[in-house]
Protein backbone atom coordinates (compact mmCIF):
# COMPACT_ATOMS: atom_id res chain seq x y z
CA UNK A 1 0.00 0.00 0.00
CA UNK A 2 2.77 2.41 1.01
CA UNK A 3 6.31 2.45 -0.31
CA UNK A 4 8.98 4.99 0.70
CA UNK A 5 12.29 4.87 -1.22
CA UNK A 6 15.30 7.03 -0.51
CA UNK A 7 13.20 9.64 1.27
CA UNK A 8 15.03 12.67 2.66
CA UNK A 9 13.63 15.80 4.28
CA UNK A 10 16.14 18.57 4.72
CA UNK A 11 15.63 21.93 6.41
CA UNK A 12 17.99 24.86 6.03
CA UNK A 13 21.24 24.93 4.09
CA UNK A 14 24.94 24.69 4.51
CA UNK A 15 26.15 24.65 8.09
CA UNK A 16 22.60 25.15 9.36
CA UNK A 17 21.26 22.16 7.45
CA UNK A 18 19.06 19.74 9.41
CA UNK A 19 18.54 16.33 7.81
CA UNK A 20 15.28 15.44 9.59
CA UNK A 21 14.99 12.38 7.32
CA UNK A 22 18.24 11.14 5.85
CA UNK A 23 17.40 8.23 3.55
CA UNK A 24 14.26 6.29 4.52
CA UNK A 25 13.22 3.04 2.83
CA UNK A 26 9.97 1.60 4.16
CA UNK A 27 7.20 -0.70 2.95
CA UNK A 28 3.79 -0.91 4.63
CA UNK A 29 1.19 -3.39 3.35
CA UNK A 30 -2.57 -3.01 3.61
CA UNK A 31 -3.72 -4.14 7.06
CA UNK A 32 -0.28 -3.74 8.68
CA UNK A 33 0.01 -2.26 12.16
CA UNK A 34 3.43 -0.61 12.48
CA UNK A 35 4.92 1.31 15.43
CA UNK A 36 7.64 3.97 15.05
CA UNK A 37 9.98 4.39 18.02
CA UNK A 38 13.21 6.31 18.53
CA UNK A 39 14.83 9.20 20.41
CA UNK A 40 13.40 12.70 20.51
CA UNK A 41 14.25 14.45 17.24
CA UNK A 42 15.03 11.27 15.30
CA UNK A 43 12.48 11.96 12.53
CA UNK A 44 9.37 9.99 13.53
CA UNK A 45 6.86 12.85 13.21
CA UNK A 46 8.51 14.04 10.00
CA UNK A 47 8.18 10.57 8.48
CA UNK A 48 4.55 10.35 9.60
CA UNK A 49 3.85 13.77 8.07
CA UNK A 50 5.35 12.62 4.75
CA UNK A 51 3.17 9.49 4.87
CA UNK A 52 0.15 11.67 5.67
CA UNK A 53 0.83 13.92 2.65
CA UNK A 54 1.21 16.85 5.05
CA UNK A 55 4.84 17.36 4.15
CA UNK A 56 6.72 16.92 0.89
CA UNK A 57 10.06 15.09 0.94
CA UNK A 58 13.18 16.84 -0.36
CA UNK A 59 14.21 13.77 -2.39
CA UNK A 60 13.00 10.21 -2.88
CA UNK A 61 9.81 8.45 -3.93
CA UNK A 62 6.55 7.94 -2.02
CA UNK A 63 4.08 5.58 -3.67
CA UNK A 64 0.62 5.29 -2.07
CA UNK A 65 -1.72 2.68 -3.58
CA UNK A 66 0.42 2.79 -6.70
CA UNK A 67 0.23 6.60 -7.04
CA UNK A 68 3.47 8.58 -6.88
CA UNK A 69 2.59 11.17 -4.25
CA UNK A 70 5.60 13.38 -5.01
CA UNK A 71 4.05 13.98 -8.48
CA UNK A 72 0.80 15.30 -7.02
CA UNK A 73 0.10 18.97 -6.41
CA UNK A 74 -1.21 20.34 -3.11
CA UNK A 75 -4.89 19.99 -4.09
CA UNK A 76 -4.46 16.39 -5.16
CA UNK A 77 -2.60 15.54 -1.94
CA UNK A 78 -5.41 17.12 0.10
CA UNK A 79 -7.96 14.96 -1.73
CA UNK A 80 -5.91 11.84 -1.14
CA UNK A 81 -5.65 12.65 2.58
CA UNK A 82 -9.34 13.37 2.91
CA UNK A 83 -10.28 10.16 1.18
CA UNK A 84 -7.95 7.67 2.79
CA UNK A 85 -6.32 9.03 5.92
CA UNK A 86 -7.08 9.74 9.55
CA UNK A 87 -4.41 11.66 11.50
CA UNK A 88 -3.80 12.07 15.22
CA UNK A 89 -1.35 14.93 15.69
CA UNK A 90 1.30 15.08 18.42
CA UNK A 91 -0.13 18.45 19.47
CA UNK A 92 -3.78 17.44 18.88
CA UNK A 93 -4.52 20.48 16.66
CA UNK A 94 -8.15 20.85 17.74
CA UNK A 95 -10.17 23.93 16.81
CA UNK A 96 -10.19 26.04 19.96
CA UNK A 97 -13.54 27.76 19.54
CA UNK A 98 -15.64 24.69 18.78
CA UNK A 99 -16.97 21.89 20.95
CA UNK A 100 -15.57 18.37 21.09
CA UNK A 101 -18.40 16.94 18.97
CA UNK A 102 -18.02 19.65 16.32
CA UNK A 103 -14.28 19.00 16.20
CA UNK A 104 -14.95 15.30 15.67
CA UNK A 105 -17.59 15.96 12.97
CA UNK A 106 -15.18 18.00 10.87
CA UNK A 107 -13.81 15.21 8.60
CA UNK A 108 -17.40 14.19 7.80
CA UNK A 109 -18.32 17.59 6.43
CA UNK A 110 -16.29 16.77 3.33
CA UNK A 111 -18.23 13.57 2.77
CA UNK A 112 -21.51 15.34 2.02
CA UNK A 113 -23.18 13.67 4.98
CA UNK A 114 -26.34 15.17 6.52
CA UNK A 115 -25.76 17.12 9.73
CA UNK A 116 -27.92 14.60 11.62
CA UNK A 117 -25.81 11.68 10.36
CA UNK A 118 -22.58 13.54 11.18
CA UNK A 119 -23.75 14.19 14.72
CA UNK A 120 -24.68 10.54 15.31
CA UNK A 121 -21.33 9.29 14.04
CA UNK A 122 -19.35 11.88 15.97
CA UNK A 123 -21.14 10.98 19.21
CA UNK A 124 -20.43 7.29 18.58
CA UNK A 125 -16.74 8.05 18.08
CA UNK A 126 -16.64 10.09 21.30
CA UNK A 127 -18.39 7.28 23.13
CA UNK A 128 -15.73 4.87 21.92
CA UNK A 129 -13.02 6.94 23.62
CA UNK A 130 -15.09 7.46 26.79
CA UNK A 131 -16.03 11.10 26.19
CA UNK A 132 -19.75 11.08 25.40
CA UNK A 133 -20.53 13.25 28.44
CA UNK A 134 -17.97 15.83 27.32
CA UNK A 135 -19.24 16.35 23.82
CA UNK A 136 -20.23 19.99 24.31
CA UNK A 137 -16.98 21.04 26.00
CA UNK A 138 -14.47 23.17 24.13
CA UNK A 139 -10.81 22.09 24.15
CA UNK A 140 -9.87 24.52 26.94
CA UNK A 141 -12.60 22.97 29.06
CA UNK A 142 -11.02 19.55 28.75
CA UNK A 143 -8.01 17.92 30.38
CA UNK A 144 -4.89 17.11 28.30
CA UNK A 145 -5.80 13.47 28.01
CA UNK A 146 -9.40 14.33 27.10
CA UNK A 147 -8.18 16.61 24.28
CA UNK A 148 -5.98 13.80 23.05
CA UNK A 149 -8.95 11.45 22.97
CA UNK A 150 -11.02 13.98 21.01
CA UNK A 151 -8.18 14.06 18.46
CA UNK A 152 -8.30 10.25 18.27
CA UNK A 153 -12.07 10.20 17.81
CA UNK A 154 -11.75 12.78 15.02
CA UNK A 155 -9.14 10.65 13.23
CA UNK A 156 -11.39 7.58 13.37
CA UNK A 157 -14.82 9.04 12.68
CA UNK A 158 -14.61 8.97 8.87
CA UNK A 159 -13.63 5.30 8.89
CA UNK A 160 -10.29 5.94 7.16
CA UNK A 161 -8.37 3.22 5.39
CA UNK A 162 -5.13 4.35 7.02
CA UNK A 163 -4.72 5.74 10.54
CA UNK A 164 -1.56 7.75 11.25
CA UNK A 165 -1.18 8.48 14.96
CA UNK A 166 1.60 10.56 16.50
CA UNK A 167 2.00 9.52 20.14
CA UNK A 168 -1.76 8.94 20.64
CA UNK A 169 -1.42 7.92 24.30
CA UNK A 170 1.25 10.41 25.39
CA UNK A 171 -1.13 12.23 27.72
CA UNK A 172 -3.11 9.24 28.95
CA UNK A 173 -2.75 7.16 32.08
CA UNK A 174 -1.85 3.51 31.47
CA UNK A 175 -5.36 2.13 31.82
CA UNK A 176 -6.90 4.63 29.44
CA UNK A 177 -3.97 4.13 27.05
CA UNK A 178 -4.72 0.40 26.99
CA UNK A 179 -8.42 1.08 26.34
CA UNK A 180 -7.51 3.20 23.32
CA UNK A 181 -5.05 0.61 22.07
CA UNK A 182 -7.70 -2.12 22.25
CA UNK A 183 -10.03 0.07 20.16
CA UNK A 184 -7.24 0.67 17.65
CA UNK A 185 -6.18 -2.98 17.53
CA UNK A 186 -9.79 -4.07 16.98
CA UNK A 187 -10.09 -1.68 14.02
CA UNK A 188 -6.96 -3.23 12.58
CA UNK A 189 -8.06 -6.84 13.09
CA UNK A 190 -11.78 -6.59 12.33
CA UNK A 191 -11.78 -3.92 9.64
CA UNK A 192 -8.29 -4.24 8.21
CA UNK A 193 -7.41 -0.59 8.81
CA UNK A 194 -3.70 0.03 8.19
CA UNK A 195 -2.07 1.73 11.19
CA UNK A 196 1.20 3.60 11.61
CA UNK A 197 1.69 4.85 15.15
CA UNK A 198 4.55 6.82 16.72
CA UNK A 199 5.08 6.03 20.37
CA UNK A 200 7.89 6.06 22.85
CA UNK A 201 6.31 3.51 25.18
CA UNK A 202 7.20 -0.14 24.63
CA UNK A 203 3.91 -1.44 26.08
CA UNK A 204 2.04 0.62 23.50
CA UNK A 205 4.32 -0.44 20.64
CA UNK A 206 3.61 -4.05 21.64
CA UNK A 207 0.07 -3.73 20.22
CA UNK A 208 1.55 -3.34 16.74
CA UNK A 209 2.77 -6.23 14.54
CA UNK A 210 6.21 -4.71 14.15
CA UNK A 211 8.26 -1.76 15.38
CA UNK A 212 10.53 0.38 13.22
CA UNK A 213 13.32 2.12 15.17
CA UNK A 214 14.46 5.58 14.04
CA UNK A 215 17.84 7.14 14.75
CA UNK A 216 19.11 10.45 13.37
CA UNK A 217 16.66 10.54 10.46
CA UNK A 218 17.28 6.94 9.40
CA UNK A 219 15.78 3.56 10.19
CA UNK A 220 18.21 1.76 12.47
CA UNK A 221 16.34 -1.54 12.70
CA UNK A 222 12.97 -3.23 12.55
CA UNK A 223 11.53 -5.76 15.05
CA UNK A 224 8.57 -8.06 14.83
CA UNK A 225 6.33 -8.01 17.92
CA UNK A 226 6.36 -11.17 19.99
CA UNK A 227 3.16 -11.24 22.05
CA UNK A 228 -0.03 -11.23 20.06
CA UNK B 1 5.67 25.44 52.51
CA UNK B 2 2.37 24.60 50.79
CA UNK B 3 -0.88 23.73 52.49
CA UNK B 4 -4.18 23.01 50.67
CA UNK B 5 -7.28 22.57 52.83
CA UNK B 6 -10.74 21.69 51.56
CA UNK B 7 -9.91 22.91 48.05
CA UNK B 8 -12.64 22.63 45.43
CA UNK B 9 -12.70 23.86 41.84
CA UNK B 10 -16.09 23.76 40.22
CA UNK B 11 -17.00 24.64 36.63
CA UNK B 12 -20.52 25.24 35.41
CA UNK B 13 -23.71 24.95 37.44
CA UNK B 14 -26.57 22.64 38.17
CA UNK B 15 -26.76 19.57 35.99
CA UNK B 16 -23.75 20.77 33.95
CA UNK B 17 -21.56 21.20 37.03
CA UNK B 18 -18.06 19.68 36.83
CA UNK B 19 -16.26 19.26 40.16
CA UNK B 20 -12.68 19.23 38.80
CA UNK B 21 -11.41 19.33 42.40
CA UNK B 22 -13.83 18.02 44.99
CA UNK B 23 -12.17 18.50 48.39
CA UNK B 24 -8.37 18.40 48.34
CA UNK B 25 -6.21 18.38 51.49
CA UNK B 26 -2.49 18.36 50.80
CA UNK B 27 0.71 19.39 52.58
CA UNK B 28 4.03 19.86 50.78
CA UNK B 29 7.13 20.76 52.76
CA UNK B 30 10.13 22.69 51.48
CA UNK B 31 12.45 20.32 49.60
CA UNK B 32 9.77 17.68 48.98
CA UNK B 33 9.56 15.94 45.63
CA UNK B 34 5.96 14.86 45.06
CA UNK B 35 4.41 13.07 42.06
CA UNK B 36 0.72 13.35 41.11
CA UNK B 37 -0.76 10.35 39.31
CA UNK B 38 -4.30 9.38 38.36
CA UNK B 39 -6.68 8.78 35.45
CA UNK B 40 -7.26 11.27 32.67
CA UNK B 41 -9.62 13.99 33.94
CA UNK B 42 -9.07 13.26 37.64
CA UNK B 43 -7.93 16.81 38.52
CA UNK B 44 -4.11 16.68 38.44
CA UNK B 45 -3.56 19.67 36.14
CA UNK B 46 -6.26 21.65 37.93
CA UNK B 47 -4.57 21.03 41.29
CA UNK B 48 -1.18 21.99 39.83
CA UNK B 49 -2.68 25.20 38.40
CA UNK B 50 -4.10 26.10 41.82
CA UNK B 51 -0.68 25.48 43.39
CA UNK B 52 0.89 27.60 40.64
CA UNK B 53 -1.50 30.50 41.36
CA UNK B 54 -2.75 30.21 37.77
CA UNK B 55 -6.22 29.25 38.88
CA UNK B 56 -8.30 30.29 41.86
CA UNK B 57 -10.15 27.61 43.86
CA UNK B 58 -13.92 27.84 44.27
CA UNK B 59 -13.68 27.08 47.99
CA UNK B 60 -10.98 26.16 50.50
CA UNK B 61 -7.68 27.57 51.71
CA UNK B 62 -4.27 27.65 49.99
CA UNK B 63 -1.39 28.79 52.17
CA UNK B 64 1.99 29.32 50.48
CA UNK B 65 4.93 30.17 52.78
CA UNK B 66 2.37 31.25 55.35
CA UNK B 67 0.54 33.57 52.94
CA UNK B 68 -3.15 32.89 52.24
CA UNK B 69 -3.13 32.89 48.44
CA UNK B 70 -6.93 33.03 48.14
CA UNK B 71 -6.74 36.49 49.79
CA UNK B 72 -4.37 37.85 47.13
CA UNK B 73 -5.51 39.71 44.04
CA UNK B 74 -4.38 38.85 40.52
CA UNK B 75 -1.37 41.20 40.59
CA UNK B 76 -0.12 39.82 43.89
CA UNK B 77 -0.50 36.23 42.66
CA UNK B 78 1.48 37.10 39.53
CA UNK B 79 4.28 38.52 41.69
CA UNK B 80 4.31 35.43 43.87
CA UNK B 81 4.53 33.19 40.79
CA UNK B 82 7.29 35.22 39.23
CA UNK B 83 9.31 35.18 42.41
CA UNK B 84 9.00 31.58 43.53
CA UNK B 85 7.67 29.34 40.79
CA UNK B 86 8.79 27.60 37.62
CA UNK B 87 6.02 25.94 35.57
CA UNK B 88 6.15 23.30 32.84
CA UNK B 89 2.76 23.24 31.12
CA UNK B 90 1.11 20.11 29.75
CA UNK B 91 0.82 21.85 26.37
CA UNK B 92 4.25 23.60 26.64
CA UNK B 93 2.82 27.10 25.94
CA UNK B 94 5.88 28.38 24.11
CA UNK B 95 5.80 31.67 22.18
CA UNK B 96 5.44 30.62 18.56
CA UNK B 97 7.27 33.50 16.91
CA UNK B 98 10.40 33.49 19.06
CA UNK B 99 13.42 31.22 19.17
CA UNK B 100 14.08 28.57 21.80
CA UNK B 101 16.67 30.70 23.61
CA UNK B 102 14.37 33.74 23.67
CA UNK B 103 11.58 31.59 25.05
CA UNK B 104 13.89 30.34 27.79
CA UNK B 105 15.13 33.87 28.61
CA UNK B 106 11.63 35.16 29.24
CA UNK B 107 11.38 34.54 33.01
CA UNK B 108 14.70 36.37 33.45
CA UNK B 109 13.41 39.57 31.87
CA UNK B 110 11.45 40.21 35.05
CA UNK B 111 14.56 39.90 37.17
CA UNK B 112 16.19 43.01 35.76
CA UNK B 113 19.10 40.96 34.45
CA UNK B 114 21.32 42.30 31.64
CA UNK B 115 20.59 40.85 28.21
CA UNK B 116 24.07 39.32 28.13
CA UNK B 117 23.53 37.57 31.47
CA UNK B 118 20.09 36.35 30.37
CA UNK B 119 21.53 34.87 27.20
CA UNK B 120 24.30 33.03 29.08
CA UNK B 121 21.87 31.53 31.58
CA UNK B 122 19.34 30.57 28.91
CA UNK B 123 22.02 28.81 26.89
CA UNK B 124 23.17 26.93 30.00
CA UNK B 125 19.61 25.80 30.67
CA UNK B 126 19.22 24.63 27.07
CA UNK B 127 22.51 22.79 27.32
CA UNK B 128 21.26 20.99 30.41
CA UNK B 129 18.33 19.54 28.43
CA UNK B 130 20.49 18.69 25.41
CA UNK B 131 19.30 21.48 23.13
CA UNK B 132 22.23 23.91 22.86
CA UNK B 133 22.46 23.34 19.07
CA UNK B 134 18.77 24.16 18.67
CA UNK B 135 18.76 27.51 20.47
CA UNK B 136 17.86 29.56 17.40
CA UNK B 137 15.01 27.30 16.25
CA UNK B 138 11.40 28.44 16.66
CA UNK B 139 8.92 25.99 18.21
CA UNK B 140 7.54 24.89 14.83
CA UNK B 141 11.09 24.01 13.81
CA UNK B 142 11.43 21.62 16.72
CA UNK B 143 10.13 18.13 17.38
CA UNK B 144 7.48 17.55 20.07
CA UNK B 145 10.03 16.29 22.57
CA UNK B 146 12.37 19.20 21.81
CA UNK B 147 9.56 21.70 22.47
CA UNK B 148 8.87 19.95 25.75
CA UNK B 149 12.51 20.28 26.74
CA UNK B 150 12.51 24.01 25.89
CA UNK B 151 9.53 24.35 28.25
CA UNK B 152 11.51 22.54 30.97
CA UNK B 153 14.58 24.75 30.45
CA UNK B 154 12.37 27.83 30.69
CA UNK B 155 10.87 26.63 33.98
CA UNK B 156 14.33 26.07 35.47
CA UNK B 157 16.27 29.05 34.17
CA UNK B 158 15.29 31.50 36.91
CA UNK B 159 16.31 29.06 39.63
CA UNK B 160 12.82 28.88 41.14
CA UNK B 161 12.20 27.71 44.67
CA UNK B 162 9.31 25.53 43.52
CA UNK B 163 9.07 23.63 40.22
CA UNK B 164 5.58 22.61 39.06
CA UNK B 165 5.74 20.26 36.08
CA UNK B 166 2.72 18.89 34.21
CA UNK B 167 3.75 15.65 32.50
CA UNK B 168 7.29 16.92 31.70
CA UNK B 169 8.34 13.70 29.93
CA UNK B 170 5.11 12.89 28.08
CA UNK B 171 6.70 13.45 24.68
CA UNK B 172 10.14 12.06 25.42
CA UNK B 173 11.61 8.66 24.75
CA UNK B 174 12.57 6.69 27.88
CA UNK B 175 16.26 7.52 27.79
CA UNK B 176 15.74 11.24 27.38
CA UNK B 177 13.01 11.12 30.04
CA UNK B 178 15.50 9.59 32.47
CA UNK B 179 18.11 12.27 31.61
CA UNK B 180 15.59 14.98 32.46
CA UNK B 181 14.57 13.22 35.66
CA UNK B 182 18.19 13.02 36.79
CA UNK B 183 18.56 16.78 36.22
CA UNK B 184 15.36 17.40 38.19
CA UNK B 185 16.29 15.02 41.00
CA UNK B 186 19.72 16.66 41.30
CA UNK B 187 18.09 20.10 41.65
CA UNK B 188 15.95 18.68 44.43
CA UNK B 189 18.79 16.98 46.30
CA UNK B 190 21.60 19.52 45.78
CA UNK B 191 19.63 22.76 45.84
CA UNK B 192 16.56 21.81 47.83
CA UNK B 193 14.11 22.87 45.11
CA UNK B 194 10.57 21.74 45.96
CA UNK B 195 9.05 19.76 43.10
CA UNK B 196 5.47 18.79 42.29
CA UNK B 197 5.24 16.78 39.09
CA UNK B 198 2.23 15.27 37.30
CA UNK B 199 3.02 12.09 35.43
CA UNK B 200 1.23 8.98 34.33
CA UNK B 201 4.37 6.84 34.10
CA UNK B 202 5.35 4.86 37.18
CA UNK B 203 9.08 4.85 36.32
CA UNK B 204 8.99 8.65 36.27
CA UNK B 205 6.99 8.90 39.51
CA UNK B 206 9.64 6.67 41.11
CA UNK B 207 12.10 9.63 41.07
CA UNK B 208 9.85 11.45 43.56
CA UNK B 209 9.83 10.83 47.33
CA UNK B 210 6.11 10.15 47.33
CA UNK B 211 3.19 9.81 44.94
CA UNK B 212 -0.28 11.26 45.49
CA UNK B 213 -3.03 9.42 43.58
CA UNK B 214 -5.99 11.43 42.27
CA UNK B 215 -9.43 10.04 41.49
CA UNK B 216 -12.49 12.08 40.45
CA UNK B 217 -11.16 15.35 41.86
CA UNK B 218 -10.08 13.89 45.19
CA UNK B 219 -6.96 12.33 46.62
CA UNK B 220 -7.53 8.60 46.82
CA UNK B 221 -4.25 7.65 48.51
CA UNK B 222 -0.62 8.59 48.97
CA UNK B 223 2.41 6.28 48.63
CA UNK B 224 6.00 6.73 49.69
CA UNK B 225 8.52 5.76 46.99
CA UNK B 226 10.56 2.66 47.74
CA UNK B 227 13.72 2.82 45.64
CA UNK B 228 15.94 5.80 46.30
N1 LIG C 1 -13.24 25.15 31.77
C1 LIG C 1 -13.73 23.94 32.11
N2 LIG C 1 -15.06 23.72 32.09
C2 LIG C 1 -15.56 22.52 32.42
N3 LIG C 1 -14.84 21.47 32.82
C3 LIG C 1 -13.49 21.62 32.85
C4 LIG C 1 -12.86 22.85 32.50
N4 LIG C 1 -11.52 22.70 32.61
C5 LIG C 1 -11.31 21.43 33.03
N5 LIG C 1 -12.49 20.78 33.16
C6 LIG C 1 -12.69 19.40 33.62
O1 LIG C 1 -12.05 19.22 34.88
C7 LIG C 1 -11.62 17.87 35.01
C8 LIG C 1 -10.19 17.81 35.52
O2 LIG C 1 -9.32 18.30 34.55
P1 LIG C 1 -7.74 18.20 34.70
O3 LIG C 1 -7.17 18.92 33.53
O4 LIG C 1 -7.31 18.66 36.05
O5 LIG C 1 -7.47 16.63 34.60
P2 LIG C 1 -6.09 15.84 34.57
O6 LIG C 1 -6.07 14.94 35.73
O7 LIG C 1 -4.95 16.78 34.40
O8 LIG C 1 -6.26 14.97 33.27
P3 LIG C 1 -5.17 14.50 32.14
O9 LIG C 1 -4.43 13.37 32.75
O10 LIG C 1 -6.09 14.05 31.03
O11 LIG C 1 -4.33 15.68 31.79
C9 LIG C 1 -11.76 17.22 33.64
O12 LIG C 1 -12.85 16.32 33.68
C10 LIG C 1 -12.04 18.38 32.71
O13 LIG C 1 -12.91 18.04 31.65
N1 LIG D 1 11.12 23.65 10.28
C1 LIG D 1 12.23 23.02 10.76
N2 LIG D 1 13.44 23.60 10.62
C2 LIG D 1 14.53 22.98 11.08
N3 LIG D 1 14.55 21.79 11.70
C3 LIG D 1 13.37 21.16 11.87
C4 LIG D 1 12.16 21.74 11.43
N4 LIG D 1 11.14 20.90 11.76
C5 LIG D 1 11.70 19.84 12.39
N5 LIG D 1 13.04 20.00 12.47
C6 LIG D 1 14.01 19.07 13.06
O1 LIG D 1 13.85 17.79 12.44
C7 LIG D 1 14.22 16.78 13.38
C8 LIG D 1 13.18 15.66 13.39
O2 LIG D 1 11.99 16.13 13.94
P1 LIG D 1 10.76 15.18 14.26
O3 LIG D 1 9.64 16.08 14.71
O4 LIG D 1 10.47 14.28 13.12
O5 LIG D 1 11.30 14.30 15.46
P2 LIG D 1 10.56 13.20 16.34
O6 LIG D 1 11.26 11.92 16.14
O7 LIG D 1 9.09 13.24 16.07
O8 LIG D 1 10.84 13.72 17.80
P3 LIG D 1 9.92 13.70 19.14
O9 LIG D 1 10.00 12.30 19.65
O10 LIG D 1 10.64 14.68 20.00
O11 LIG D 1 8.54 14.13 18.76
C9 LIG D 1 14.36 17.45 14.74
O12 LIG D 1 15.72 17.51 15.09
C10 LIG D 1 13.77 18.84 14.53
O13 LIG D 1 14.42 19.82 15.30
MG1 LIG E 1 7.44 13.84 17.18
MG1 LIG F 1 -3.67 17.16 32.84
Amino acid sequence: LVSLKGITRVYGEGAAEVRALDGIDLEVRQGDFVAFMGPSGSGKSTCLNVLGCLDVPTTGSYAFAGVEVTDLDQVQRALLRRHYLGFVFQGFNLLARTSAVENVELPLVYRGMSSRERRIRALEALDEVGLLEWQSHKPNELSGGQQQRVAIARALVSGPQVLLADEPTGNLDSERGRDIMRVVQKLNRDRGITIVMVTHEEEIAAYADRTVHFLDGRIARSEVSKAQ
